[in-house]
């Protein structure tokens, strides 16, 4: 079986580029072994 | 093939040394062409499974990344009746076992799928079935959930096949290298995520912000229509994006979900879909896998916005149980062959309270059959 998450999560625009740069930050990487409880990802003040 | 001759000698010997017993007797032990055609057939086949998957082991760790094929075992698995072969699996786990056999099957089961029998809240005598092992809850403290208020925690054991953020307007998740599937297939039209993704929430001017703004807040006042009491997320918080992540559970994982952040749930939907295997094979064989699969959608809001879970259930895992609606049944026999309609869809509270879970709660379970 599969879980698939959508959600949102802050980003933070960086003006002078005019691209996004995401505030919200995986701690994962694809392949990783996960466990309930365990941080997907973490958002920091800019 | 020489085997075969072998074993068709001696047995013709046997036979002669046995007073012949005539043709009768000798003929019966003859092995009829069909059969050996057909275990030759298997093993070949077998056999070129094997080479295939270790051929795909070799280029995963040479970091290839395998590509989208659609096969012919693909195409067949789409003719099969795999909702009843589900329920068929569902019975048959169901079976009462024996007391005294409990631990070695549950061993048995523990050592094919690499389960940790020793987080089992339960003696495993006391499990009655295979069924009732597979949906254990886990001992007080198995699975601490991580304080951070910044931080959003998986809600199941697994693997993370991908992840990422959502920027282009499709809202497309990649399913293997060189096929995605959207969005919007996967949560349902009714989704709100349509006012999110469409609100660009890239667009670098201020005047656009505001726009997007006016747009999310027109989004979340249809939420708050549906739902008056819940707080309006977009004023108190910064811009957002939208991002995604897919976990896939081995069979001998721990199959309960729980609530990756302090959640509303305000919707859910039940899509009674097909039941295609999940496994890696599957994800680069089978187009939609994830669109056509029977699922559970539940949606809400979190302090940072949206947050939608797909709980997307496989051949062996067929049955979805919530536990903030356990009379919700899925993989059900259908009336009709037709692939299903649309979503049944059920809003919790109809006055919009929602059914608010904090972090860590149990929200669900996968079940065989």
């Amino acid at each position: 079986s599969t879980v698939v998450l959508v959600f949102q999560a802050p980003i933070s625009l960086s003006q002078e580029k005019g691209d996004s740069s995401s505030e919200f930050k995986f701690s994962v990487q694809r392949g990783d072994r996960v466990r309930v409880g365990e941080a997907l990802g973490r958002w920091y003040d800019q | 093939s020489s085997l075969l001759k072998k074993l068709h000698k001696t047995t013709q010997a046997r036979a002669f040394a046995n007073g012949g017993g005539g043709g009768s007797k000798g003929d019966s032990f003859l092995l009829p062409g069909a059969t050996v055609a057909t275990l030759l057939m298997l093993g070949v086949l077998h056999g070129r499974r094997m080479y295939e998957d270790r051929k795909a082991e070799e280029a995963r760790e040479n970091g290839a990344e395998l590509e989208f094929q659609p096969d012919v075992k693909s195409k067949f698995l789409r003719l099969l009746p795999l909702r009843s072969i589900s329920r068929c699996w569902g019975l048959l786990t169901s079976v009462e076992i024996p007391v005294s056999l409990r631990p070695h099957v549950y061993g048995a089961w523990a050592r094919a799928f690499h389960s940790n029998l020793e987080e089992a809240a339960l003696p495993l005598d006391e499990y009655a079935s295979l069924r009732e092992f597979f949906v254990r809850t886990l001992k007080e403290g198995s699975r601490p959930i991580d304080p951070n208020p910044r931080c959003l925690v998986s809600p199941v054991d697994g693997t993370v096949l991908r992840f990422g953020e959502l920027r282009e307007a499709g809202a497309m998740i990649e399913q293997v290298k060189g096929f995605s599937y959207s969005v919007f297939s996967l949560l349902g039209a009714n989704s709100f995520l349509p006012m999110i993704a469409k609100g660009d929430m890239h667009e670098e001017s201020s005047e656009s912000e505001n726009t997007s703004r006016e747009k999310n807040k027109k989004s979340w006042l249809r939420v708050s229509l549906a739902s008056p009491k819940v707080w309006d997320p977009v004023s108190e918080c910064p811009m957002n994006g939208l991002f995604y992540c897919v976990i896939y559970l081995n069979p001998g994982d721990y199959h309960r979900i729980h609530a990756p952040a302090d959640w509303n749930v305000l919707v859910r939907r039940h899509f009674s879909g097909r039941l295609f295997p999940v496994n890696e094979r599957a994800t680069r064989t089978i187009r939609n896998l994830y669109v056509e699969n029977e699922r559970v959608v539940l949606e809400g809001l979190w302090k940072e916005g949206f947050m939608a879970l797909a709980a997307i259930g496989a051949t062996n895992i067929g049955s979805i149980e919530l536990s903030i609606e356990p009379e919700l049944q899925t993989n059900q026999a259908r009336k009709k062959l037709l692939p299903s309609g649309p979503p049944e869809e059920q809003l919790y509270e109809p006055d919009g309270i929602g059914r608010m879970l904090k972090k860590g709660d149990e929200v669900a379970a996968f079940n065989m059959g």
